[in-house]
């Protein structure tokens, strides 16, 4: 439920402050339904991890029940891809507060759960706040090396080590020393696992418009390819309807280039099907300093191409 | 605070294999210290790099050298992100 105050500007980068208690308004609005989740968790370790997914301003949308299939969404794993958390923030908005007014978000909530990770590598982003905004990685210290982070989207278990990441820790792409070593990436993996019922896999990443699917680590296709190509290029073809925005569908090994150890490739593996990654609208003359005033514009067409994804999703259990 | 002072954004466009490797090449020489915002992979695809402003001069020799097509997109990228964190701060008020 929307319980938002109006104060909050959507159209505008915000600080992860005012991202984690200001987005959806009030802090219970926010946590409380994650922190029922994390009371019903027994594991003592696997809690603290999950508190620590709480501290990434976690969005939670559910109508109840025990059973739902899920839709995992997260934005801004490399934290520099500005405009993915301010369309995540945007996103969460919308879901809460077409509720019980979108008859299709209301039938699609009624019938499935979405964890949306707005912020997915909190450490990251306030660095590029205060330090260095090119910054894409973690923050975390590498042990013999003056060097800080790992790439986090080269730390997943797919073809871990693999072509397309460094195992150099001042490059850019540093794998990390092991897969899973990145607390913001073993912390999905150990929910989505806990879960169990997880059926779409979505990561928003920005730049230059593509929506890919797996594989990355290698050039062979999934099994899926067709149904997954052609969804691909439905939520396309959705997102172009509002502004006119193009987006490349295919592989990432075909698409863009051949990279390990990446999330949806994990999350492929690991039996979601529909595991999708949506590079967002920044055509290149921005780098990853997209204006301001493309923030509602890129979150308006992405939460197109999102919702045609979930019907489908909610239309084909599996 | 680590500025970018005179860091420039280059889209570079392939034309065939052999320039694609010779961007993968580049890519592998670290001393450059280049940031591949997109990496080379296939001909159909522009390669977009950040060059510190130490290296500007001997990358563009590199492409210029080999006959590969580039462009400027940011001529100075801490322009750009000043720009950027006065609009933030702006917001934040």
């Amino acid at each position: 439920r929307d319980r938002s105050s109006n104060s909050f500007n959507y159209g505008t980068y915000n600080s992860l402050d005012s991202v984690s208690t200001s987005a959806l308004g009030e802090e219970d609005s926010f946590f409380l339904a994650f922190f029922h989740i994390l009371s019903s968790i027994k594991h003592p370790i696997l809690r603290s991890k999950m508190s620590f997914c709480l501290l990434l301003a976690h969005g939670f949308f559910s109508t109840g029940g025990s059973d739902h299939p899920a839709i995992w969404i997260d934005a801004g794993i490399h934290s520099r891809e500005w405009v993915t958390q301010a369309s995540a923030i945007w996103i969460a908005k919308k879901i809460a507060s077409d509720y019980e007014k979108d008859p299709s978000i209301t039938s699609l909530l009624n019938k499935t759960d979405i964890f949306l990770l707005t912020v997915a590598n909190p450490d990251g982003y306030v660095f590029t706040h205060t330090t260095n905004r090119m910054w894409r990685k973690t923050r975390s210290r590498n042990q013999g090396s003056l060097c800080v982070g790992v790439d986090p989207n080269r730390n997943w278990d797919a073809g871990f080590g693999g072509p397309g990441a460094s195992s150099n820790p001042c490059s850019d792409s540093y794998r990390g020393p092991g897969a899973n070593s990145e607390v913001e990436v073993k912390s999905i993996v150990d929910f989505i696992k806990n879960h169990g019922n997880i059926r779409a896999f979505l990561t928003l990443h920005s730049y230059s418009q593509l929506l890919m699917y797996p594989y990355g680590y290698k050039c062979t296709e999934p099994a899926d390819r067709a149904e997954l190509d052609a969804l691909g290029r439905a939520a396309a073809s959705s997102i172009q309807s509002l502004y006119g925005t193009t987006f490349t569908v295919g592989s990432i090994c075909t698409t863009i280039y051949q990279a390990s150890g990446g999330s949806i490739d994990w999350s492929y593996d690991y039996g979601i099907k529909y595991s999708f990654a949506f590079e967002l609208r920044d055509t290149g003359r921005y780098g990853f300093l997209l204006p301001a005033d493309q923030i509602i514009p890129t979150a308006e067409e992405t939460w197109l191409g999102l919702k045609k994804i979930i019907q489908h999703v909610r239309d084909n259990p599996y | 605070l680590e500025t970018f002072v005179g860091h420039q954004i280059l889209r570079i466009k392939t034309r065939n294999e052999e320039e694609v490797k010779k961007l993968q090449l580049l890519e592998s020489l670290e001393r450059f210290e280049l940031d591949f915002w997109i990496n080379p992979s296939t001909p159909a695809r522009p390669v977009d790099v950040r060059i510190p402003t130490s290296c500007v001069q001997a990358v563009k020799a590199f492409l210029e050298s080999h006959g590969i097509e580039y462009s400027i997109l940011i001529e100075d990228l801490q322009v750009v992100l000043d720009k950027e964190k006065q609009d933030l701060a702006c917001s934040q008020q």
